[in-house]
């Protein structure tokens, strides 16, 4: 059998109801780049936008794209791509997935 | 979210990433285990077929690393050191939500769970639609044994998935990357050998051309000289590729060639088997009538056995057999040993440097054309015999004299073993 966990077989369920969102926007596109390692340190007195800038341009050279800082589409379109979820960069942990140090068992 | 999420961390990324590549040694264990979690199959592959892709992937691994990876089905979870399992959105107690379809298709975390998002559509390798989960697997599993992304073409660490052809393999460079984690591949080989294939090109002229063998227990490796790495997907079991001749632990390989004679011969304990090149078996009766096995002293009498190894030298017409910290050489026209063997193996092979000699027991003495020279094995080490290169270049080098010894991983590259419940796939 195709395998299922759901009495009611849902979790067999065409999976185009579940589509991850699309990168389209400033927004989408920073926090992609946080997701995945790509966070410029900003600079005291540097202003927010040139941080992401930074980060931007960071992401484009190493995908073979114009080091612009500006999301234009060919970057959107890289950022879309199917990718691993593990991050890029070692750069600032991901805040959402703050953890304590681990303690030894 | 349970407590124990916590110490759910993402790999890499974090501070204890070495401060260069990023790179950092997960395990300290020659042997890991694998699962396959139980409510983590997927809904797209017969689940036979998943386990088989990660078989296949974990292997991948083990053939360019010292590491061996065994799928534990029944074990405690916590003796398992890598837990596989595919979820959609929220899934397997993870603190990390998959997307759906497209963009986030698989990831890893630091103890060893690999996680792949069910919404992506997963093929088998043959496929050439969909994310091909063998590459995918190989790439987390890159992940639990510590490599991080790279952008490096090529690489199968490059964090966008990149549609392959169905033969992929790892790189030069990935199997540096995680060789400079876990070192490289040592050990004895119980012989090496040249094997001579005679072909026709498309003008009937005969070619000849060779390919280098590696045996060790009941498994075997060809190695490419021309890209200096083992053939992608050895080593196999010796009985799939020889048939006739013992199935494991082989103490010789001879090839006497001349140009009347091309005979080739296994030996094992206290016999000996000829093989036929064009039939790709072993004799049981050869052009003379003799009939195969045969008894070592019946052929070549006066030759001990068993055998720690032996190699024919083609400009002397002679077989030097090796045991024990004596060598034999045989007269292959007189079909007999030469009067002042046997000798002591140092005598024969005088050492160039002070004590850098293998004195006894060696592994196996190769002959090897692309190097035009004779090594002797032992362990993980060899000594060149000097050639007649060496002896115009040095003339004060002492005939068949021992150059000191080498690492053989460091001229032959990538002869890892594999978990032999994998020696099959």
């Amino acid at each position: 059998e195709i395998l299922f966990h759901s009495r009611d077989h849902s979790d067999l369920e065409p999976s185009f109801l579940r589509q991850a969102q699309p990168i389209a926007n400033p927004r989408t596109a920073q926090r992609f780049l946080a997701k995945y390692g790509w966070t410029a340190v900003p600079r005291p007195g540097d202003p927010g936008p040139s941080a992401f800038a930074e980060a931007m341009r960071a992401f484009q050279s190493a995908n073979q794209l114009p080091a612009t800082g500006v999301l234009d589409v060919a970057t959107l379109r890289a950022m879309n791509r199917p990718r691993c979820g593990v991050p890029d960069h070692r750069g600032t942990p991901d805040p959402r997935a703050q953890t304590p140090p681990a303690r030894a068992r | 979210a349970k407590r124990f999420l916590q110490l759910l961390r993402p790999l890499l990324g974090w501070e204890e990433a070495s401060r260069d590549s990023g790179a950092t040694r997960a395990f300290s264990k020659r042997i890991l285990k694998w699962r396959l979690v139980g409510e983590g199959y997927s809904s797209q592959l017969p689940a036979d077929e998943q386990r088989y892709i990660f078989r296949l992937a974990f292997r991948m691994w083990s053939e360019v690393t010292p590491l061996a990876f065994q799928e534990d089905l029944t074990g405690p979870a916590a003796q398992v050191d890598v837990k596989l399992g595919f979820g959609r959105g929220r899934h397997l107690g993870c603190p990390r939500v998959f997307d759906g379809s497209g963009q986030e298709f698989a990831h890893a975390w630091r103890l060893g769970d690999v996680h792949f998002d069910d919404d992506e559509h997963f093929t088998p390798p043959a496929s050439d639609t969909g994310i091909s989960l063998l590459k995918v697997a190989v790439h987390e599993i890159g992940h639990v044994l510590g490599l991080p992304h790279t952008y490096r073409t090529g690489s199968v660490m490059q964090p966008n998935y990149i549609p392959q052809e169905p033969a992929f393999e790892l790189d030069w460079s990935d199997r540096k990357a995680i060789q400079k984690l876990y070192g490289t591949c040592e050990g004895s080989f119980d012989t090496a050998f040249d094997w001579i294939r005679k072909e026709r090109n498309q003008y009937g002229e005969l070619l000849v051309r060779f390919s280098t063998y590696f045996f060790r227990n009941s498994w075997y490796w060809l190695y490419e000289n021309r890209n200096n790495r083992t053939r992608y997907g050895d080593p196999i079991h010796i009985l799939m590729g020889w048939h006739g001749i013992p199935a494991q632990n082989i103490d010789a390989f001879v090839h006497i060639w001349t140009w009347r004679r091309d005979e080739r011969y296994f030996f094992k304990g206290n016999q000996y088997w000829r093989y036929d090149s064009d039939k790709d078996q072993a004799h049981t009766e050869d052009e003379q009538g003799d009939r195969y096995p045969k008894l070592i002293s019946e052929g070549f009498p006066g030759i001990p056995s068993p055998l720690d190894t032996a190699f024919y030298d083609r400009r002397k017409r002679l077989i030097y057999f090796f045991k024990g910290s004596l060598v034999f050489a045989f007269d292959v026209n007189r079909n007999q040993v030469l009067n002042s063997y046997p000798k002591k193996i140092i005598d024969v092979f005088p050492a160039t440097a002070s004590q850098n000699h293998p004195f006894r027991n060696i592994d196996s003495a190769y002959y090897s054309y692309a190097h035009n020279s004779v090594f002797l094995f032992k362990g993980n080490v060899y000594w060149k015999v000097v050639n007649d290169r060496d002896k115009q270049h040095n003339s004060w080098l002492p005939s068949n004299g021992l150059f000191p010894k080498e690492s053989i991983s460091g001229k032959w590259f990538d002869i890892c073993d594999v978990h032999t419940s994998t020696l099959g796939m």
